[in-house]
């Protein structure tokens, strides 16, 4: 039950992860 | 202006505050909802632990990256380059799209310089070589004038010891 | 992490990314805030 949780945070997380690491990618290409 | 290496960690930590507020601790209960009700404090601890781990672990591996890149150095130069060209009007220099002829006119120009510098020392050697050629020349005319005085002295000193032998012949008679 | 490279240069090459126009003296750190907040 536990890792059915954590599988679900997970995939929740590393998509919010990877879309806001493509922002930051944005913003550092144009900004820095 | 803020330099880039301030742009640039103001951007991770907004990376960082914007993940931190997406894993939020509503969202892990929602995903932990029966541990949470048999034990919250334990989940609120575990909660807090990953979110500060995930955090270090990524200032961590940001900071390896910049040092591996010497981001910080490079950022720096960036600006300057770019604090360098504000004034400058027209735009930078671009590949023509023919190799030979961009290679032709960053070449020519140094090789031309290179030519005349060149051609400068070798004036310069060529006068030097003139005037150690003068000085030779000089010193063996000097040479040939002591030899020929030598000669002359000798041939007076012979001259005068000849007589000296007659004079002694006569007296001697 | 080659995946990342790999989608890294058509991301980079693309011009269509949504411009940031930093207007001189403006806030920076508005302007970061807002690209993390725009939703897209």
């Amino acid at each position: 039950q536990i890792r059915k949780c954590t599988e679900k945070f997970l995939v929740f997380m590393k998509e919010h992860f990877d879309k806001l690491f493509a922002k930051m990618e944005e913003v550092v290409l144009q900004l820095v | 202006v803020p330099g880039r290496a301030q742009v640039f960690a103001t951007v991770v930590d907004t990376f960082l505050e914007k993940l931190v507020a997406a894993g939020s601790y509503q969202r892990f209960v929602n995903c932990y909802r029966c541990f949470y009700k048999l034990q919250p404090q334990l989940t609120r601890s575990i909660y807090d632990q990953f979110i500060s781990q995930l955090q270090a672990s990524i200032k961590e591996e940001v900071q390896e990256v910049k040092n591996e890149g010497n981001l910080e150095g490079l950022f720096s130069s960036l600006d300057k380059i770019v604090e360098e060209a504000k004034d400058r009007e027209e735009p930078a220099w671009r590949p023509s799209g023919i190799p030979e002829e961009d290679i032709r006119s960053t070449m020519v120009p140094y090789l031309l310089k290179h030519r005349s510098h060149l051609c400068r020392v070798l004036r310069e050697k060529e006068e030097e070589n003139r005037k150690v050629a003068e000085s030779v020349l000089m010193g063996r005319n000097r040479i040939a004038e002591l030899q020929q005085l030598i000669q002359a002295r000798q041939q007076a000193w012979q001259a005068i010891s000849k007589e000296q032998q007659e004079l002694i012949m006569t007296f001697q008679e | 992490l080659n995946h990342l490279k790999n989608k890294y240069r058509a991301r980079f090459c693309h011009g269509g990314r949504n411009k940031i126009d930093l207007q001189p003296g403006q806030n920076i750190l508005k302007v970061i805030q807002d690209c993390f907040e725009s939703g897209s």
